[in-house]
C-alpha cells in the first residue's frame, strides 16, 4: 500500500495473507471461503496444489502469524486466462478452507456487494494488504498490514490513461474491461502495490463494508495520473455464489 | 300285520275333516287320537269350523274327548244361531291325550256349504309341582322342594336332608353342606318346628378370599342353654360358629344374635342336638362384602382416580400426574401406574409419586449460546433464550428467541417450534473503526 497507515489490530478483520510463493492478499467471505485474485494463484502458470497454498487472517503483523489454515480446494474463474501477462479480465478466484472458521474481532467476513451495487465515480473505498509499501522515497516489503482510502475513477478517464501509455510506445500494457475498474488518486501518491494482489478495495455504506474491487493490476504504484486497477466484483457475485453452493 | 315301532309322540300337528276345505262326504265318522310326551298337555286350536249346525249338535258333529271325559261336542260355525262353536278359545287336554270324533250324517241339506274343520294342536308343558297330578289325591308330589322341568319334575331337599331312593321324600341327612353362593339363607333342619333329636348338622359358608361373610340369624332363635351357676351354657345343644386363625363361637339360648360380620370368606357352623331337650332351632341369611382397602390418599401433582368414598377387593385405582410432571417409582420413570385392592385388604403397590420432567440440557447453538432466563435443571416451563455471538453473528429473523420445556419435554420457541435458531455471520462490520483511530484531517 502506497500512501497508507498501518491498520490497527481489528479494523480490517477481512484481510487474508494469501502465501503462494509470494505474497498476496484475500478477503474472507464465509465461514470457509477466501476470495482472491486469480492470478495471485496462477503466478507460475496452473493452479498450485492446495498444500502450497498458505493462509493466515486474523493478524496484522506478519511477524506473528499463527498456523496457516488448510486449503481444501481452489476454484479459479473459468473465463481468466493471463497466459500472456497481459489480460486480467476475470481475474476473481475462490478457496474453500478445510475448517470453518469462527468469526471474531479480528476475522469476519466482507460483505457481497449488495443487488444494486454501483461504483460511482468519487465514492471512497479502501484498499488494505500486506504489499508492497514507502518509506520515504524507498519501496520496501512491509509487514504491517497497511491500507489506504483512494476514490473510484471514471471508467472512461482510466481508460484514456492507458490508452495515452500505449500512444506513448507502451504496448505491454494489459487490457482494462467492464470487469475491472480503476480507483486511485490522480496525484499518484496512494495506491495499492506488488503484495497487495487478491486483497479487497472495501466501500462503506451504511456503515458496513462491502467487497467492491480486488486488487488486479497496475502500471507502477502511487505514480502521477495512474491508477489501480481492480476487479469488479458485482460482476461476478452469481459466479461466487453458485461456486459456494456447488462446493 | 306288521307290527311298526312306537313312533315318538308328537309336540305339535294338525287336524282337517275329510276333504277340507271341500264339503265333507255324509255318513262319516273318523277318529283322531293326539298324544304328547309325558309330561305336556295338548292345547287344540280350531282356525276354522263350518259343521252343519243344528240343536245340541245332532246330525253333524265333533266330539272332543279326554278318555272318556267329553271335553266338548262342535258344530255350526262362527256366525250360525244353533250350534255349538267353540270360539278363540283353545281346548286344553288335562293329560297328554285327546281324542277328536267326527260323525256326519246321511242327510245335509246345505251339504255344499259346510266345509268341516281345521285345527291345530301343540304340547304344553304341565307345572306339575303347582298343578295336582291327575286322579292322584295323595299330597304333594314331593316332600320339600319340587322344581319343574319340561316334561316332567323333579325333587329335591332343604339342606340338612338328602332325598330317598323315591325320588320325593327328604330324610335327615345334614353334613358336608356346602354353600358357596355370595347370599344364602340357612336353617336347622325341620325349623322352624322342632327337628328329630340328637342331630349333627354341619354348614360351611366358603367363598373365594376377599369377601366377606356376615350372617344375619332372624329374631325367631331357639337353642336349648343350661342355667349355671356362670349363667347359661350351651352344653347339650348348640351352634358353634367357626372361623379360621379365630377361637370358636358356641351359641345357644332364645336370643337372637342378630348380625355377626366374620371377617372372614370361610364360616363352619355345627349344629348339634343330643337326645333331650328341645331346640326349634335357628334361621340365619348370610351375606357378603368385599373385603376394604384403606383410602389412597392424594398424590402431590397427581391425581387418583376414580375418586371413592372407599375402595373394595378388586376395585382399581390409577394414577395421572398433573401436565409436566412424570410418575416415578422407586426411582424408577414408569409410564402408567394403576394398582388394585387385594384380597388381603392391601393394595398391590404403593402409590408412585409425581416428579417434575426436565427437557434436558437444552442443546448449543453454533455461534450463539443459550441462557436461562427463568427456572432451573432444565425442568418444565423453564425459559431459555438463544443469542447468537453478537457482533460478529446475528440470529437469523434478527431476534433472539426463547424456548420452554413443554410438557413433551422439548425445548419449543412461543411459536411452537422446536428447531434451533440460525445464527448468520455479521459481514463487513469491525468492530473497531479506521476513523476513531485517526482524528487527522
Amino acid at each position: 500500500i502506497i500512501g497508507g497507515s498501518s491498520a490497527p489490530a481489528d479494523t480490517i478483520p477481512w484481510q487474508v495473507l494469501v502465501n503462494v510463493n509470494g505474497r498476496g492478499g484475500g478477503m474472507v467471505i464465509a465461514d470457509r471461503w477466501i476470495m482472491t485474485a486469480a492470478h495471485v494463484l496462477t503466478r507460475y502458470g496452473d493452479p498450485p496444489p492446495t498444500s502450497s497454498v498458505q493462509i493466515h487472517m486474523g493478524r496484522t503483523d506478519i511477524q506473528t502469524l499463527p498456523t496457516p489454515l488448510s486449503v481444501a480446494s481452489i476454484h479459479i474463474h473459468p473465463g481468466y486466462n493471463n497466459s500472456d501477462g497481459l489480460n486480467y479480465n476475470n481475474d476473481i478466484a475462490l478457496i474453500k478452507l478445510q475448517e470453518v472458521v469462527t468469526f471474531r474481532a479480528s476475522i469476519m467476513p466482507l460483505c457481497l456487494p449488495p443487488q444494486d451495487a454501483a461504483y460511482h465515480t468519487g465514492t471512497m473505498g479502501m484498499v488494505s494488504g500486506f504489499g508492497i509499501t514507502d518509506e520515504g522515497n524507498k519501496r520496501i516489503l512491509t509487514n504491517m498490514l497497511k491500507y489506504v482510502h483512494i476514490p473510484v475513477v471514471d471508467q472512461q478517464v482510466c481508460s484514456q490513461t492507458f490508452a495515452k501509455m500505449k500512444q506513448q510506445g507502451n504496448n505491454l500494457i494489459p487490457h482494462l474491461t467492464d470487469n475491472m475498474f480503476c480507483a486511485g488518486v490522480p496525484e499518484g501518491k496512494k495506491d495499492s502495490c506488488q503484495g497487495d494482489s487478491g486483497s479487497a478495495y472495501a466501500i462503506e455504506e451504511n456503515s458496513q463494508f462491502w467487497a467492491a474491487g480486488i486488487v488486479s493490476w497496475g502500471v507502477e504504484c502511487g505514480k502521477k495520473g495512474k491508477y489501480g486497477v481492480y476487479t469488479k466484483v458485482a460482476n461476478y457475485v452469481d459466479w461466487v455464489q453458485k461456486t459456494m453452493q456447488e462446493n | 300285520c306288521w307290527l311298526l315301532p312306537r313312533s315318538k309322540p308328537l309336540m305339535y300337528g294338525e287336524v282337517q275333516s275329510p276333504e277340507y276345505p271341500q264339503p265333507y262326504p255324509p255318513n262319516l265318522e273318523q277318529r283322531w287320537d293326539l298324544s304328547v310326551p309325558d309330561g305336556y298337555q295338548i292345547q287344540l286350536t280350531f282356525t276354522h269350523m263350518d259343521i252343519e249346525a243344528s240343536a245340541s249338535c245332532y246330525y253333524d258333529f265333533l266330539t272332543v274327548l279326554y278318555g272318556e271325559r267329553v271335553l266338548g261336542r262342535f258344530c255350526g260355525n262362527e256366525n250360525s244361531a244353533d250350534g255349538h262353536h267353540p270360539g278363540d278359545q283353545p281346548i286344553l287336554s288335562p293329560g297328554n291325550r285327546l281324542t277328536l270324533i267326527f260323525k256326519t250324517d246321511n242327510s245335509n241339506p246345505e251339504r255344499q256349504n259346510n266345509v268341516g274343520f281345521s285345527a291345530y294342536y301343540q304340547a304344553i308343558d304341565i307345572d306339575e309341582c303347582s298343578a295336582a297330578t291327575p286322579g292322584d289325591s295323595s299330597g304333594p308330589l314331593c316332600d320339600q322342594i319340587c322344581l319343574n322341568t319340561l316334561g316332567s319334575f323333579l325333587c329335591t331337599c332343604h339342606h340338612g336332608y338328602k332325598l330317598h331312593s323315591d325320588q320325593r321324600t327328604c330324610t335327615l341327612s345334614c353334613v358336608g353342606g356346602v354353600f358357596n353362593e355370595a347370599e344364602g339363607t340357612l336353617f336347622s333342619p325341620g325349623y322352624p318346628v322342632s327337628p328329630p333329636h340328637a342331630i349333627s348338622c354341619q354348614y360351611i359358608i366358603s367363598l373365594q378370599p376377599g369377601f366377606i361373610v356376615s350372617l344375619n340369624f332372624s329374631d325367631n332363635f331357639q337353642i336349648e342353654s343350661v342355667d349355671t351357676e356362670q349363667g347359661p351354657v350351651c352344653l347339650y345343644h348348640w351352634l358353634q360358629v367357626t372361623v379360621p386363625d379365630r377361637d370358636p363361637m358356641k351359641l345357644c339360648g332364645t336370643t337372637s344374635p342378630g348380625v355377626i360380620v366374620t371377617n372372614s370368606n370361610t364360616v363352619t357352623l355345627d349344629y348339634h342336638t343330643d337326645d333331650d331337650g328341645l331346640s326349634r332351632g335357628w334361621s340365619l341369611e348370610y351375606s357378603t362384602h368385599r373385603v376394604r382397602c384403606p383410602l389412597p390418599g392424594s398424590i402431590a401433582k397427581g391425581r387418583v382416580t376414580p375418586i371413592l368414598a372407599a375402595y373394595f377387593y378388586r376395585d382399581y385405582i390409577y394414577v395421572r400426574c398433573d401436565q409436566g410432571y412424570k410418575l416415578m417409582m422407586d426411582g424408577e420413570e414408569i409410564e402408567s401406574f394403576s394398582t388394585m385392592c387385594q384380597s388381603n385388604g392391601h393394595w398391590h403397590l404403593p402409590l408412585p409419586e409425581c416428579h417434575i420432567i426436565d427437557c434436558g440440557k437444552p442443546e448449543s447453538l453454533l455461534n450463539g449460546k443459550v441462557d436461562f432466563l427463568s427456572g432451573s435443571d432444565n425442568q418444565y416451563h423453564s425459559v431459555v433464550q438463544y443469542s447468537c455471538n453478537e457482533p460478529f453473528y446475528a440470529p437469523l429473523g434478527h431476534e433472539n428467541v426463547n424456548y420452554t420445556c413443554d410438557a413433551d419435554r422439548k425445548w419449543r420457541s412461543d411459536n411452537n417450534i422446536h428447531v434451533l435458531p440460525t445464527c448468520l455471520p455479521v459481514c463487513g462490520r469491525p468492530t473497531r473503526s479506521l476513523s476513531s483511530t485517526s482524528y487527522q484531517r
